[in-house]
């Protein structure tokens, strides 16, 4: 299963993650 | 070989023209079915129409009725295991795909009726700590992919795109019917538009005057065309018409009512977000302002992982759409080689707006997962019997009643939102 996420934000949001990383519930995708 | 390598004359001499020409029909043939493999076909409308494209083992791969085969996978997971077996099965289970049994509740394997039931299972309390940064992760996962939105197109992998209106629905006035929340209609509410004309403020919460004190449409059920403004298109109707339930959570209304607040204090709250306007909008009515950019994130939930997802910020769902369809794998594997993997499967497109406009949030079912509930939605059935409607056709639903100012489902971030479920 796959959760695909569409949004706006300032074009100055970042990524904090990288791509193929792990990632768990409420940990910091961007800001 | 020594020999042979260094004692054997090289003759040059030219290739017959057969050869030549051979070779030239065989690079044409070639760039013509990577053209035919990119070529976009589009219907009466200008919409692109949604086509299983990929090399030929993706084509066996969807031959197969995989829709029937996730309805059974899931009966067969559904089956209530013995008591002596489910420690054992549960454990080779998870030593297989990697689940971590400290963090989940309850601990005693026994209590898990099925593989399905444990495959729905729950984390203990503070096993996810929550960052604060206005953007956490949904699920557990691996974050497949991530990036901006450019030509409303979304990259599933490199060079792969698919459309941003596929994956959320496209505006097709001439099909717009009323789409209304059950609980809307019960409670007889007005749903007049939301726009720029008047606000009030009340404990820092601005709303309309219009959803303080009642617009001036006919009371009665409310019509999609009745609908508060949003960042999505106004709704269409491509399958049967449907009311939304929203199941009101087991609180009083003083406790729905800070919910609702620290939802909308966290959002820096507008109850109208007046999208229309901005500098790009798509067919599917997807609009950004100036200054601001869409992007998009895509995480992948292997079999071993936690399969509930919560939400990924402050933000209120005002609708959403479920996209019946196929049951594709979405391993990165499959991702890599059938385009448009995530606009043919089945998946609930769920449509709002946060701090800085418009966000949605999409699951996508699988073969093994084909089931995905909404904990606030009790209308909504995936991966039912029957042949799937066109790829690209829709069934939507609205929220407004969930919540009288913020005209949709306020969630917190991380907040517990559903999950998917095996079959």
């Amino acid at each position: 299963s796959t959760i695909v996420l569409v949004f706006e934000a300032p074009d100055d949001f970042e990524f904090t993650v990288k791509a193929g990383q792990k990632v768990k519930v409420g940990q910091r995708l961007g800001d | 070989l020594i020999n042979a390598w260094t004692e054997t004359p090289t003759k040059w001499y030219p290739l017959p023209l057969a050869v030549g020409a051979l070779l030239l029909v065989a690079m044409q043939y070639r760039k013509k079915v990577k053209r035919a493999s990119k070529e976009v076909h589009v219907d009466e409308d200008g919409m692109e129409v949604i086509r299983l494209k990929g090399p030929w083992h993706v084509h066996v791969i969807g031959a197969l009725p995989l829709r029937y085969i996730s309805r059974l996978w899931g009966h067969v997971n559904s089956l209530e295991l013995p008591v002596w077996f489910r420690p054992i099965g549960f454990r080779l289970y998870a030593v297989a795909f990697g689940c971590n049994l400290d963090e989940i509740e309850p601990s005693d394997l026994r209590a898990y009726r099925s593989l399905g039931d444990f495959f729905y299972r729950k984390l203990k309390p503070g096993a996810r700590p929550v960052d604060d940064a206005i953007l956490v992760s949904p699920a557990d996962g691996r974050m497949l992919h991530f990036g901006t939105i450019e030509d409303l197109h979304i990259e599933q992998v490199k060079g792969i795109t698919y459309s941003l209106d596929a994956l959320l629905g496209v505006e097709h006035p001439k099909s717009r019917i009323s789409v209304h929340s059950t609980l809307a209609h019960e409670h007889n509410r007005d749903m007049s538009v939301v726009d720029d004309r008047e606000f009030a403020n009340v404990n820092g919460i601005d709303y309309s005057l219009d959803q303080l004190i009642g617009g001036s449409s006919t009371p009665g059920t409310p019509t999609s065309e009745d609908m508060p403004a949003s960042p999505v298109a106004t709704p269409l109707k491509f399958g049967a018409q449907i009311d939304a339930s929203v199941v009101e959570p087991e609180r009083s209304i003083q406790e729905t009512l800070v919910h609702d607040a620290s939802v909308a204090l966290e959002m820096g709250f507008k109850a109208s977000v007046p999208l229309t306007g901005g500098k790009r909008r798509s067919t599917s009515g997807t609009s950004v302002k100036p200054g601001n950019a869409l992007y998009f994130s895509v995480i992948y939930l292997a079999p071993g992982d936690y399969h509930r997802f919560h939400s990924p910020t402050a933000w209120v769902v005002e609708k959403r759409r479920h996209f019946v369809g196929e049951l594709y794998s979405v391993s990165p594997y499959m991702a890599k080689r059938l385009e448009n993997l995530f606009v043919l499967n089945e998946r609930v497109a769920l449509l709002g707006r946060w701090r800085h406009g418009f966000f949605s949030m999409i699951p996508v079912g699988a073969t093994n997962v084909g089931s995905i509930k909404i904990n606030f939605d009790q209308a909504l059935s995936t991966n039912v019997r029957g042949r799937p409607p066109p790829p690209g056709t829709y069934t939507e639903a609205v929220y407004a009643a969930a919540s009288p100012i913020l005209n949709g489902q306020p969630l917190t971030a991380a907040q517990e939102m559903g999950g998917f479920c095996l079959g």
